[in-house]
């Protein structure tokens, strides 16, 4: 099945990234 | 005196607008917003919210920062009808993290994990070799939300290849 992925990171000073989204295809 | 009992994100970066949800205690539409000091900050846009929580009401602020505004911390007051609310701080980091490129690299549906993979530049390089990748997975049901550690793989400094192990949900 397919499924929305969503994902950001955080530097060590706490800072967030911006975000990135993509579809998973499970095979 | 009315108080902000939640807001996110707590970072305005540099060069663009954000939209920040607060909860206040109110019912009533926020009239104004202060941001101080204020030089390169703008409050452009304020939404009442229709989430209401109990007592609280997210509403959603726009807030403009301009690319030479000064990095730091700020003060932000909501002007409610009913009085100003007790300030609450933000801030304005001097660089984000940008990340890029995310791939999944093996979704199995039968495997407790999904491999993705993304670039990662930080100006500051205080990435790490291990930093926090927060998550959001969702499929029919709720989505699942989580932080794991990922890992990096050096291009350069400031610039990595950045490996999270997701749970498949």
């Amino acid at each position: 099945g397919k499924c929305d992925l969503q994902v950001r990171v955080s530097d060590s000073g706490g800072i967030d990234s911006n975000t990135l989204k993509t579809i998973v295809d499970f095979k | 005196q009315l108080r902000i009992e939640g807001f996110f994100p707590r970072q305005l970066p540099l060069g663009q607008a954000t939209v920040i949800n607060v909860a206040v205690p109110s019912r009533d539409a926020i009239q104004g917003a202060e941001i101080s000091p204020s030089p390169g900050v703008k409050v452009s846009g304020i939404k009442l919210g229709q989430n209401i929580q109990g007592a609280l009401t997210w509403s959603e602020l726009t807030i403009d920062v301009a690319n030479d505004a000064a990095p730091g911390d700020r003060t932000l007051v909501l002007l409610m009808p009913m009085g100003r609310t007790a300030p609450v701080t933000i801030m304005i980091p001097s660089h984000v993290p940008r990340i890029s490129e995310l791939r999944i690299l093996s979704a199995q549906s039968n495997q407790p994990t999904l491999e993705a993979q993304f670039a990662a530049v930080d100006r500051s390089a205080d990435l790490g070799d291990s930093p926090y990748v927060w998550f959001m997975i969702g499929c029919d049901g709720e989505p699942i939300v989580g932080v794991i550690n990922g890992k990096v793989s050096a291009r350069d400094k400031g610039n990595g290849v950045v490996h999270a192990i997701v749970p498949n949900p």
